[in-house]
């Protein structure tokens, strides 16, 4: 499963 | 950003400036839950502790902040100016049954065992199930304003959209969060019945009223 560290979505 | 994105973002936006627009505009909160508003609050609260850790954008920044401050806003419209209007006899739904397994399972199941992380889950979970409280005083009082309706159709718009979005990422950016995925799946199938409602009454001029 590939996540963002960062959270682009809100 | 694409366009389901987009339109589910303005979909959540306009959600909220409908409700907050109804309470300045009538000088009252009936037929809202206000523990539905706390949960919502503690939801953007818990996953917009970023802004202090992490750049996105502006626009992401802007929409953080808009809805920190917004549903703040509505909790102290609700329990402080136009607290005689609310309607806490019919707001009874009990909130501990959400927040407590919300927050285990939050610890439990995660990308990361990190305190933003586990915030940010927590929330996740939290905002799947958080329009509860209100679906419960509209099932107990049988009935919903108009204004209500469209506010809680283009809430439960927002996640659904987001849906499409991630179907979209998928396929065209390789991005797949499972968490976000599973729980914003519970959280639009939590409005299905009510989407139902709206389509059949409210589009077709008529208020939402439920068989006793």
């Amino acid at each position: 499963i590939k996540k963002d560290k960062k959270k682009d979505e809100l | 950003m694409n366009i389901f994105r987009l339109i589910g973002d303005m979909s959540h936006l306009l959600a909220i400036i409908l409700l907050l627009l109804k309470m300045w505009k009538t000088r009252s909160c009936a037929g809202i839950s206000g523990k539905s508003q706390i949960l919502f609050a503690l939801v953007f609260a818990s996953r917009y502790l970023d802004l202090f850790t992490s750049f996105v954008s502006v626009y992401n920044s802007v929409m953080k902040i808009f809805f920190i401050s917004t549903s703040l806003l509505t909790v102290y419209l609700m329990y402080f100016k136009f607290r005689a209007t609310y309607d806490s006899n019919h707001d009874t739904f009990r909130v501990e049954f959400l927040v407590i397994p919300v927050g285990g399972l939050a610890f439990l199941v995660n990308h990361e065992f990190s305190p933003l992380e586990i915030l940010w889950t927590f929330s996740i979970y939290l905002e799947s199930v958080a329009i509860l409280p209100q679906l419960f005083m509209m099932s107990k009082t049988g009935e919903a304003e108009t204004i209500t309706s469209h506010y809680l159709f283009a809430l439960g718009s927002y996640r659904a959209l987001y849906i499409l979005n991630w179907v979209y990422r998928y396929y065209f950016e390789g991005f797949f969060d499972l968490i976000a995925v599973v729980a914003g799946c519970v959280q639009t199938i939590l409005y299905c019945d009510f989407f139902y409602l709206y389509i059949t009454k409210v589009l077709k001029g008529k208020r939402i009223t439920l068989p006793a």
